[in-house]
């Protein structure tokens, strides 16, 4: 099934990455 | 001219239609059943579309309440233990989703289309809007093959 991507940028250089796996 | 266009038409149409009195009103029924057909046929289409999208809302606004716990919960740590909380949180069976932190953001090859899929993306955008209080989030789908993690270069089959 296709995977979830959602990703934020918490402070500039650092991006919250996460999947529904 | 339009006149004689018109009484020409009438007698076709006259010519075409059954004989006899019985006829015309077994073609009336047929035409009359087809009709109704069609029509409750078109409303349940709709009903069972409309239906469909609610569920597919309301399951989807329940996953990006979850998303949106987890990203609160790692958004409150401290800058230095994000990385040993997520270590800590695989060894133990991990979260609910996979979650890294990253110095940019991944490509992602975004697929599908569609009024569901701008249904699932555009509820994920106003419950994570509203819950983490931000705008900038990017919501996407991606095939498994072609899933990047970590970085650009690392695909989730390759691990």
């Amino acid at each position: 099934p296709p995977i979830l991507v959602v990703q934020l940028e918490l402070e500039p250089a650092t991006w919250l990455y996460l999947a529904t796996i | 001219t339009a006149d004689t266009r018109w009484r020409r038409l009438r007698r076709r149409l006259a010519r075409s239609l059954p004989g006899t009195l019985r006829g015309r009103f077994v073609l009336i029924m047929v035409v009359g059943v087809l009709a109704a057909q069609l029509a409750s046929y078109v409303i349940w289409t709709s009903q069972v579309r409309d239906s469909r999208l609610a569920q597919l809302e309301e399951l989807s606004s329940n996953v990006a309440f979850s998303v949106a716990s987890t990203m609160r919960f790692f958004r409150s740590l401290p800058r230095e233990y994000r990385h040993i909380v997520l270590d800590q949180l695989r060894d133990m069976g991990g979260p609910r989703f996979f979650v890294s932190v990253n110095e940019k953001r991944l490509d992602v090859a975004d697929i599908g289309e569609g009024p569901e899929k701008a249904r699932v993306v555009e509820t994920f955008r106003r419950i994570l809007t509203e819950q983490l209080d931000i705008d900038a989030v990017s919501v996407e789908f991606s095939r498994p093959e072609t899933l990047r993690v970590f970085n650009n270069e690392v695909l989730l089959k390759d691990l």
